[in-house]
């Protein structure tokens, strides 16, 4: 009854697809660890305890993959091919990037081999060039208003020295021309030296 | 306007506008936000100091005031929406936190959630005109996200049909809930309730813990600031000590669990219920995730677009900092994070309101899945995020440690949530402990519904490496 997938990289689907095997094949892995932990006579909660590792690895495992296939599902929804195809950039780079800072997982279990793993690093490259014209427009697009973000490096003028000058001067260091630690501390200081 | 930015606007091939619509859930609420947006910011009342250079104090006090405008604000124009309080206050607060958020957050929640009708007539509008200010009391000093340690009493006593309070030990001291420690005057309580010399479990009450006309704390009452933090200056987080307190039966949150006046307890339909306001920030933290790290971008993209250094082909001149591929590869993932979280965000809060409708309906069915989902996406979020932050403070070279970047603030302000409402790595084995039930289901040969269903396919499913 054995389904074989075939990986696709550049596919969505057939990612989410893998990230869902590796989540079941960890969630696997980890209800194995507490059957073993309990064959060597241990108690249910020590057999949970000593698998608590393969645990959050295998929850990690589970968010990782709704979280591929939330960002999937949403494309379909998303009517304007303009943005339908920046936004898929995205979540094609965001499933990759996760097979690549996770590839023991996939390579492990058989999911991915070696050359795809060298494939995915190679395509992650391509991603970034792609975004590279759209990145002010991404954030842009969420839209957090200068007032509410409060960053001079982040200021939608993009005037950022001016600014970041402008706000060094209001440090309530800058009150006096001398600060009067230097006539409380540092003088008397000098004079006993 | 900078030159290097307006390039960078000439050379987008899509419509930002129609994606923000997107992102906000549609146009009328990108519309209506920016309403409110315009409201906060042209309202001279919200001027305020810089907090950088405030004392902690200064900036408690600035914060105090800003919440009381608020509310005044909010009643004057009307806005009743709880979601378009939410975009109120967060335009007000920016990337800080409310003196009295957990009023908004935690303690009205979960009057409207757990109080029974008669309660719900008693409180709300006590609340809801802040003659009572609230906050959430469950963490002890010496007890966190394993809730059922919580050493907290409250003793029903037919003969006064009151509850008795006590912290019966030092570690049991409420700790860190916000507001707690000067600016609330009733707490929500979470205790192990006994009744008829049998331990129910944990139970929430309502503890009034200052007189409400002086502000005093009232007998019985040990309460105050726990003193400085990482972040969060604007909230008092606090402590509190019960030295045999007493309140009336009806101060117990009775929708679901009971106590009758003879000291009989009647039993909830599902124990997850008391955690039920928990589950509903624990949702709400996955679109906080996706807006900190959208924020931290957005900082980081924009400034490496306008900084220039050293250069790629020698004697040209320098370029954007973005065009180099390493720090692309450090910001782009992690834009497409912020995506990511946003559209979660977005299927998590419609995913908390159909199931707490379905609760109100009677229906508890999906409650268990909810309680799992809620709790990994929470620590999956907060972690990727928190390190997100930082990476793009990073990026940004020594400007991204000036306190004027806001970097710093949203990586301090943003911190905290990888530890309350369950510490992270509790939420993933709590995540863990629903996906190996529903595996042991699954390998019995049973049905699974919902996001775990795939784990019927995990036998039938061998995925074959392509070809390369």
């Amino acid at each position: 009854a054995a389904r074989p997938t075939v990986v696709d990289i550049n596919d969505l689907a057939s990612l989410v697809e893998v990230y869902k095997q590796r989540a079941a094949i960890l969630v696997e892995l980890a209800a194995k660890s507490i059957q073993q932990e309990m064959q060597n006579r241990k108690s249910q909660e020590d057999a949970w305890n000593n698998s608590a590792i393969d645990l959050v690895r295998a929850s990690d495992a589970h968010c990782h993959y709704v979280v591929v296939k939330l960002f999937t599902d949403k494309l379909g929804e998303i009517g304007d091919i303009a943005i339908h195809s920046v936004l898929s950039t995205l979540a094609l780079l965001y499933a990759l990037h996760g097979i690549t800072t996770n590839s023991g997982d996939f390579l492990q279990a058989g999911l991915l081999n070696v050359p795809q793993v060298h494939q995915v690093s190679a395509r992650i490259k391509e991603l970034l060039s792609q975004l590279r014209p759209n990145a002010v427009a991404l954030v842009d697009a969420f839209d957090h208003h200068d007032k509410k973000l409060n960053s001079v490096l982040g200021r939608y003028d993009g005037n950022v020295y001016e600014h970041m000058f402008e706000w060094a001067r209001r440090s309530p260091l800058n009150a006096t021309e001398v600060h009067e630690s230097f006539h409380k501390y540092l003088k008397p200081l000098r004079s006993k030296l | 306007m900078n030159p290097d930015i307006i390039k960078e606007r000439q050379n987008a091939t899509f419509d930002v506008e129609k994606l923000t619509y997107i992102l906000d859930g549609g146009l009328e609420k990108t519309k209506r936000r920016r309403e409110i947006e315009s409201m906060v910011f042209s309202d001279p009342d919200f001027k305020e100091e810089d907090p950088n250079f405030l004392s902690r104090s200064e900036r408690y006090d600035q914060a105090v005031r800003k919440s009381a405008q608020m509310i005044l604000k909010l009643r004057e124009y009307g806005i009743a929406d709880p979601e378009e309080i939410y975009c109120y206050k967060t335009m007000v607060n920016g990337n800080h936190h409310e003196a009295m958020g957990l009023h908004f957050v935690m303690f009205l929640p979960t009057l409207y959630s757990q109080c029974d009708p008669q309660q719900s007539k008693k409180w709300l509008p006590l609340a809801e005109s802040f003659q009572i200010i609230g906050t959430y009391a469950q963490t002890e000093m010496g007890h966190g996200t394993h809730l059922r340690g919580l050493e907290t009493t409250a003793t029903y006593d037919p003969a006064t049909q009151e509850f008795v309070l006590n912290s019966p030990t030092i570690s049991s001291i409420k700790w860190w809930p916000g507001g707690l420690g000067k600016t609330s005057n009733h707490a929500i309580v979470l205790a192990q309730l006994y009744t008829q010399g049998n331990c129910h479990g944990l139970h929430a009450f309502i503890v009034p813990i200052r007189d409400m006309n002086t502000h005093v704390p009232l007998p019985g009452i040990v309460v105050g600031d726990i003193g400085p933090k990482f972040g969060f200056n604007e909230v008092d987080n606090g402590f509190l000590k019960l030295e045999n307190v007493r309140i009336p039966r009806e101060n117990m949150l009775m929708k679901y669990a009971k106590v009758e006046p003879d000291g009989t307890y009647v039993k909830p339909p599902s124990a997850k219920l008391t955690y039920g306001t928990m589950v509903f920030i624990r949702s709400l933290i996955v679109g906080e995730s996706a807006r900190a790290l959208s924020k931290s971008c957005t900082i980081a993209i924009r400034y490496s677009s306008v900084r220039h250094q050293s250069e790629i082909r020698p004697g040209s001149p320098e370029p954007q900092i973005l065009d180099y591929q390493t720090q692309q590869y450090k910001l782009f993932p992690l834009l497409a994070t912020a995506y990511a979280f946003s559209f979660v965000g977005q299927y998590m809060k419609e995913t908390y309101h159909r199931i707490s409708g379905d609760i109100n309906d009677g229906d508890f069915s999906e409650l268990p899945e909810l309680h799992a989902l809620s709790a990994g996406l929470k620590a999956f979020t907060t972690w990727t995020t928190n390190s997100g932050i930082e990476v793009c403070r990073m990026s940004c070279g020594g400007h991204g440690y000036s306190r004027s970047s806001a970097l710093p603030d949203i990586y301090v302000e943003f911190t905290p949530t990888c530890t309350y409402e369950g510490e992270n790595t509790v939420m993933m084995l709590q995540t863990a402990r629903y996906l190996v039930k529903s595996y042991r289901q699954a390998k019995a040969g049973q049905q699974l519904s919902g996001i775990v269903s795939y784990l019927n396919e995990a036998k039938q499913h061998r995925v074959q490496p392509q070809p390369v």
